[in-house]
């Protein structure tokens, strides 16, 4: 609440960078998951 | 009273202020705005992070299991081959069933052996358990349906098997040459090509090659020409894989020079034969003679 709005726009690029991140490696789970998947089929 | 009432409601500020409050009251929203948006990703972040946790929890379930479905599969593939067979027929039956086939199947590759033709070897020497694995690779008639290899060797058939993941059947052999020789052979069809048998030994003879067996017996005769496995038609003497040959390591045993001597015979004969190999020889021969001539002129 006591934060300024400079501060805010800082923290919340810190969360998009983050929430980035954990996207791709999402995805390079995923992938990997379902080539394993498809090779046990 | 309307006009009263009316009046009332009309702004009779001045408005004087230097728009403090609506650069507070804009900022403000700005604020509520920026912690809203943190909100919703921190949220999302959290789902993210949720889902990656799973997802990688399931990998790695995956993966384990893979393991050990590999593993069990390595496990029952060592076993068919090391154990004896359950059923076991006897010893004469299975020499006379041996020879049968051999013989059935000497008769074919006598016919057929002009469309056997180079074929690649890839030997690939692992070390399983102290044992020397050899691939061979033999080419057979794509109507030739049985899992029989000539290699010069006789064998006795332990057993067969198809599975459901390995759908081609394979057969196993077990050299009859010698009582203690321990050699085992695994004949598959390939699954590229359906016309090749691969064989795989494991062990090392410790015997001759059987000598009894006729050399016109037209078995399947193959030399190793580097990395290539090459047939040798019409020898005079039986031949064998020098991939096997050479694995021979008894010499108390074995009549040594009558092996070179039986493998050069083999070679020579087999380069002979081969049309390929006498133009290539010729013209080196030629191009050497030419070269003196030029010389001594």
């Amino acid at each position: 609440k006591d934060k300024s709005a400079s501060e805010l726009r800082e923290e919340l690029n810190r969360v998009y960078s983050e929430n980035k991140k954990i996207k791709e490696m999402l995805e390079t789970v995923c992938e990997k998951y379902y080539a394993l998947h498809h090779h046990l089929e | 009273m309307d006009q009263s009432s009316s009046s009332s409601f009309v702004d009779t500020s001045l408005d004087l202020t230097i728009g403090v409050t609506r650069m507070r009251v804009k900022e403000d929203s700005t604020t509520s705005a920026l912690v809203d948006e943190l909100n919703r990703v921190s949220a999302e972040n959290k789902k993210l992070s949720e889902m990656l946790t799973l997802t990688c929890e399931n990998y790695n379930v995956l993966r384990k299991q893979l393991m050990e479905y590999v593993n069990k599969s390595n496990n029952v593939t060592e076993r068919d081959q090391t154990s004896p067979p359950k059923k076991r027929k006897s010893p004469a039956r299975d020499d006379a069933v041996s020879s049968a086939v051999i013989g059935g199947v000497s008769e074919s590759s006598s016919t057929d052996q002009d469309g056997q033709y180079l074929c690649k070897k890839k030997q690939r020497e692992e070390t399983v358990v102290k044992e020397k694995v050899s691939r061979v690779y033999y080419k057979t008639e794509a109507s030739d349906t049985t899992l029989v290899v000539k290699d010069g060797y006789q064998w006795r058939k332990y057993g067969q098997k198809v599975t459901r993941d390995n759908p081609s059947p394979r057969a196993y052999f077990k050299c009859a040459c010698a009582p203690s020789c321990s050699v085992k052979k695994k004949v598959q069809r390939s699954v590229e090509d359906q016309s090749v048998l691969v064989a795989t030994y494991e062990g090392e003879h410790n015997h001759p090659i059987p000598s009894q067996i006729d050399s016109n017996n037209s078995l399947n005769r193959y030399i190793s020409l580097g990395d290539y496995m090459a047939p040798a038609k019409g020898s005079s003497s039986l031949a064998e894989p020098v991939t096997e040959s050479k694995k021979v390591t008894s010499p108390s045993r074995i009549d040594i020079p009558e092996v070179q001597k039986l493998l050069v015979e083999q070679m020579a004969s087999s380069l002979t034969k081969d049309p390929n190999f006498t133009a290539a020889l010729a013209a080196a021969v030629t191009g050497r003679l030419y070269q003196q001539n030029q010389t001594e002129k």
